[in-house]
């Protein structure tokens, strides 16, 4: 069968200083996963070396590059499915290692389960001997900097209406 | 958020979704990436799926199993990831978007969002783009 590899960096309204850098890192994934595939490698193994590969570049928002939560906090989720035996993988609210998709493959592969979620997940992790690295090393400046305008915004808008902001979802993940 | 969807030469299909969520989100809200069936599905007879966009809205209407469902019922890929995503839009008011392998190896993708960043490597061509309509292609 003709391999076929299909990669997403995100879909928003990603502003134009990093089209290019964005463009780069999703023909390099594709590039790398098609690789894996025409030298007989599995579609497993070809998702999660592309995917590793978006999260360790930090112009996308996953593992480095991952947005910061109202705490100031990154929380990153991932999930991984195998279309032949249907078995998956998933883990959510992990805060720090590099790469949740390595994580969530480990999730799929050695339990019964499909999601772990938080202090489980990072448990399960250490389980796993996964290296943990200091949540700070994930942090980009323009995270930070979007961070920070967040707050800028939402304590203005309180202020302004008085009101417990419960959720600003702007937008998308 | 990141995604993969991969067939390989035995006809197998994998997909895996990573995200990093969004900038000031309550502590513990989780989007779509994490769950089966919304930010992720895949499987051999049908096709793979992995989605990118609002969470909320790709949460509340299954859009990676909403995709494979039209194409179980014979819809090719691109029409399938194109209507999930109208659907998706006209009932729930989101915006978003996806990519997909079908069975026979079509590759698709859409989105309802001002850009998404995405690449394809199919017969030794890689193709790639990121604005609406935007589609580059070079030997591999």
């Amino acid at each position: 069968v003709e391999p076929v590899v299909v990669i997403h960096g995100g879909a928003w309204a990603i502003p134009e200083k990093i089209c290019d850098a964005s463009r780069n890192g999703v023909k390099l994934a594709a590039r790398k996963a098609y690789e894996i595939v025409k030298s007989g490698g599995s579609a497993l193994d070809a998702v999660e070396a592309a995917v590793i590969l978006l999260e360790n570049e930090p112009v996308f928002d996953a593992g480095k590059g991952s947005c910061l939560n109202a705490a100031g906090e990154i929380e990153m989720d991932a999930s991984i499915m195998d279309g032949t035996s249907l078995k998956a993988g998933a883990i959510a609210a992990v805060t720090n290692i590099n790469n949740p998709i390595s994580l969530a493959r480990l999730v799929m592969e050695k339990t019964d389960h499909c999601l772990l979620v938080g202090e489980g997940a990072n448990m399960f992790a250490k389980e796993c001997n996964v290296p943990s690295v200091d949540p700070s090393t994930l942090i980009t400046e323009d995270c930070l900097e979007e961070w920070k305008t967040f707050q800028k915004y939402t304590s203005a808008v309180d202020s302004l209406f008085n009101n417990q902001i419960n959720s600003l979802t702007i937008g998308h993940d | 958020t990141v995604g993969a969807v991969v067939m390989d030469c035995n006809g197998r299909i994998a997909a895996a979704t990573s995200t990093g969520g969004i900038t000031g989100k309550r502590v513990g809200r989780v989007g779509d990436s994490p769950l089966i069936g919304s930010g992720t599905f895949a499987i051999d007879e049908i096709g793979g799926v992995s989605c990118t966009g609002h969470g909320e809205s790709i949460i509340k209407i299954c859009l990676a199993k909403h995709v494979i469902c039209l194409m179980e019922n014979g819809m090719n890929a691109q029409n399938a990831v194109e209507q999930s995503l109208q659907f998706m839009n006209s009932r729930v008011k989101g915006a978003g978007g996806a990519i997909c392998i079908s069975a026979s190896g079509e590759a698709a993708f859409h989105f309802t969002t001002e850009r998404m960043a995405w690449a394809i490597a199919k017969a030794n061509v890689l193709s790639w783009g990121l604005d609406p309509n935007e589609h580059n292609t070079e030997m591999m």
